[in-house]
């Protein structure tokens, strides 16, 4: 009855609301905690401290190096045909403008094909991605390559869409990436709303023309570290299943949700196993990966530190897609892993959340399993998480108790019965 | 010593349940 043990203690007894709250209290001190930011490191500070007094073992930092992009002062208005501010959010890496900015006519496109069949027209313009939101795997390539492809055919700037499920006039940012051999533009992301406006302008045959101003800084790359706690295994010591979330966000809102909940039921999940006075046979290890947002810079230095030790992870869990309420694990792995996932989901019945599902991944954990380790990731609402991904709105008000309770159970089960059976997943 | 990897495991999928279902 060690799961239910875990289910009561999470969600109906003294450690309820526990994740929610050290969170909170951790956004609430630190606020957004950008790659290469003093938030961010105070954080990791915070968090090492934290582990150290919850009684956690072997918690140390791991020294890594990490990018460290700021965004400045940045403006866009459109001049016409009538005057507008647009609230826009440059995208991480981004170069700037020139001191006056770039003040240029504005292309409309609903796609890159678009961009292509009309690359004449897009030469000393900004081009304005009006992209629909399909899910966000397929439409972040607008965000990630728009300043690519638009310099491609000679443009000055690329104000993209934000990839968002629903807007409140609310842009998102994220990383970006320049391509060598191809100019570097200045590349932001603008609101929904504001990218329809200007499709529909430009469907009517109206000339628009925006103002666009960006004094972002690149600097060179910062010390960080990756944290790291563990309750040690009590009989394969050296064999580790990996519970994870980043500490990192973007410079807007709280990074409460992304990846806030993430890092703070992992937490919770060895808290649990602790409180119960718990010890699976092997060592269940946290790590707060940093520079997630920047592609999994922390979590690719700690791969490249640690996959000797590779035949050595039974399970590798990432939560960075928030914590609200769990409709089940995503598993990747062999067939034999699968059917016994299956199993250990099935002890979560008395939350009536018992699904496997496909596509376990995650960007710090995804090494791991392409080198063939089991991999874990926990689903819930994606669609109203890429309400506030990356956007002012990702703070604790999105935040939900009793969301994180369940999702923490989850973790917790998950991770240590895992941990503790006989054997290690099977990979064939 | 517990099999990973491209070991064999010593167990059946049966054994492998009824120890899950120790759990809960």
């Amino acid at each position: 009855d060690i799961a239910k043990a875990i289910i009561n203690l999470a969600v109906y007894g003294k450690a309820q609301n526990r994740s929610y709250e050290r969170l909170a209290l951790l956004v609430d001190t630190v606020g957004p905690r950008l790659s290469g930011s003093k938030n961010l490191e105070k954080a990791i500070q915070i968090m090492y401290q934290n582990l150290q007094r919850d009684g956690l073992e072997n918690v140390h930092l791991e020294p890594v190096r990490i990018p460290h992009w700021e965004r400045g002062e940045e403006s866009a208005v459109m001049l016409e045909p009538r005057t507008h501010k647009i609230a826009m959010l440059g995208l991480g890496s981004s170069i700037r403008t020139p001191p006056e900015g770039i003040t240029a006519e504005v292309l409309v496109v609903t796609s890159f094909d678009e961009l292509q069949r009309r690359a004449s027209e897009a030469r000393g313009k900004i081009v304005v991605y009006n992209q629909p939101y399909v899910n966000y795997s397929k439409t972040v390539q607008y965000r990630t390559q728009g300043a690519v492809e638009a310099a491609k055919v000679g443009a000055l700037a690329s104000l993209i869409r934000s990839v968002a499920s629903f807007s409140i006039y609310s842009p998102h940012t994220g990383i970006q990436e320049y391509q060598d051999g191809v100019p570097k533009i200045p590349t932001a992301c603008i609101t929904v709303e504001d990218a329809e406006m200007m499709s529909r302008m430009a469907a009517r045959g109206i000339k628009i023309v925006i103002q666009l101003k960006m004094v972002e800084k690149t600097y060179p790359d910062a010390d960080s570290f990756n944290t790291v706690a563990e309750i040690t295994g009590s009989k394969y010591p050296e064999q580790v299943v990996l519970v994870s979330g980043h500490l990192d966000s973007w410079d807007v809102g709280q990074g409460a949700m992304d990846d806030g909940g993430g890092v703070f039921i992992s937490w919770e999940a060895l808290s649990l196993i602790k409180d119960l006075g718990l010890r699976p046979k092997r060592t269940l290890r946290l790590v707060l990966w940093t520079a997630e947002e920047q592609g999994g810079i922390g979590a690719f230095q700690y791969y490249q530190l640690h996959k000797v030790n590779v035949s050595n992870y039974s399970l590798v869990m990432e939560s960075d897609a928030g914590t609200f309420l769990p409709t089940g694990l995503q598993f990747t792995g062999s067939e034999k892993a699968r059917a016994i996932m299956e199993e250990v989901m099935s002890l979560l019945q008395p939350l009536n959340i018992t699904q496997v599902l496909s596509h376990g991944e995650g960007t710090d954990i995804n090494f791991w399993i392409q080198a063939g380790v089991p991999g874990a990731s926990l689903l819930d609402d994606l669609y109203k998480y890429f309400f506030f991904h990356h956007s002012y709105g990702d703070t604790m008000t999105v935040m939900d108790p009793k969301q994180m309770n369940v999702a923490a159970a989850v973790w917790a089960v998950v991770s240590y019965v895992v941990a503790d059976m006989e054997e290690m997943l099977p990979r064939s | 010593k517990s099999i990973y990897k491209n070991g064999i495991s010593k167990r059946t999928f049966q054994e492998i349940k009824e120890e899950i279902a120790s759990y809960g």
